[in-house]
C-alpha cells in the first residue's frame, strides 16, 4: 500500500475526486493553502495498492487544468510507503 | 516512531481525542472530507513510539461508533514510518 | 526527497513559511487544532531534498516564537521519506 498526497488546484478538486472514485479508488480531501501565492488548493489523500499507483498517477494527470502560469504546475504528489493499512 | 493517519467520522472527533490524550497519546487534528460521499470527518496525526501502536490502535478501535451502513466502516487508518521527530 | 509535517501555532505561520519560501523551499499549509488544548494551529508539509532537510529544520527552529508554557514546544516536526516525487 502507497499512501499518494497530492496537491491540486482546489477547482480541479471535483473533477479529480470524481474520476478517481469512478475508476474505484478512495479519496479523503483536506483544504489547504500555498505556502507562496497563498492560493486555496485540495490536499488529496489516496491510499492505492502498489499495482495501482500508475493507474491513479494517470487519473491525476489527464483531470487537472493545464496551469497557464511559468513554473507553476498542476499538480505536486508525493508517494510514500504505508506499513499497515487498516479499517474497522 | 511511526505516524498513524486516522480518518473518522467528525462526530467521533471528541471521543476519540479524548481517549488518546487520556491514554497520553499526543494527537493533532485536521478537518477533512470524504471524496466519495463528501461527509465531514477529521483526519487524526497520531505520532507514537513504534511500541505504542497496537495500544493506540485499540483505543480508536473501541471508542469509534459503529458504522450502520454497508460497506462504510468507523475508521481507516494509515500507518507510516517516522524518519525522524523532533521538538524545539 | 523527504516530507517535513511541522507542527506549528497558527501565529507563527506567516513568519515561518515566509521565512522557508525566501529560502527557496516550498510549503503547502493546513489549518489543525491540537488534540489536547484544542488551539489553532498551522501543520505544513514541507518537501524537500534530503541534503536540504538540516537546513530546513533551523529555518523552522529560528522562526518560531519561543513557548512560554512548560512543557508546550514551539514545533513539533516528523521528517517522512518520499518514495517518488513527481509534478505536471
Ligand atoms: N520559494 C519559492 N521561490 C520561488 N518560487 C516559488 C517558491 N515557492 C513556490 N514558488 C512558485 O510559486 C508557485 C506556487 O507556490 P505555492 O507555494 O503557492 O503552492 C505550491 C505548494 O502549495 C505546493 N508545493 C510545490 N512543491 C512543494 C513541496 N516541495 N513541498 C510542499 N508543497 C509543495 O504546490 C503548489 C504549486 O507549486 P508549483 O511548484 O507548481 O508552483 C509554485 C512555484 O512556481
Ligand atoms: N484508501 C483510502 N485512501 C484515502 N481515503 C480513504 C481510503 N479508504 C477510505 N478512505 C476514507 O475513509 C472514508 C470511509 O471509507 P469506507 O471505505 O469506510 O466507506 C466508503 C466506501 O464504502 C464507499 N466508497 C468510497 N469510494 C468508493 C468508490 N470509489 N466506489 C465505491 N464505493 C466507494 O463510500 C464510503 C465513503 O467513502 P468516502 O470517500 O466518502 O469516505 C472515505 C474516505 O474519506
Ligand atoms: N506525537 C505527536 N503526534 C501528533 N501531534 C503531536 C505530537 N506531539 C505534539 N503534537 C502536536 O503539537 C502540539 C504541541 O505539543 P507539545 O508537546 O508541545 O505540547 C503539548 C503537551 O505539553 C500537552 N499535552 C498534549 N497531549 C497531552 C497528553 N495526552 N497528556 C498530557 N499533556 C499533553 O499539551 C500541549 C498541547 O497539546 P495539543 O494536543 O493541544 O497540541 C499538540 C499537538 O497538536
Amino acid at each position: 500500500m502507497k499512501l499518494i498526497i497530492a496537491i491540486v488546484k482546489d477547482t480541479d478538486n471535483d473533477k479529480v475526486s470524481h474520476a478517481l472514485t469512478s475508476a474505484d479508488f478512495r479519496v479523503t480531501t483536506v483544504a489547504s493553502t500555498g505556502g507562496f501565492l497563498r492560493r486555496g488548493q485540495t490536499t488529496m489523500l489516496i491510499g492505492v495498492k502498489d499495482e495501482r499507483v500508475e493507474e491513479a498517477l494517470n487519473i491525476l494527470r489527464s483531470n487537472v487544468t493545464r496551469s497557464t502560469e511559468p513554473n507553476v504546475k498542476s499538480a505536486t504528489i508525493f508517494v510514500i510507503k504505508v506499513d499497515d493499512f487498516i479499517q474497522f
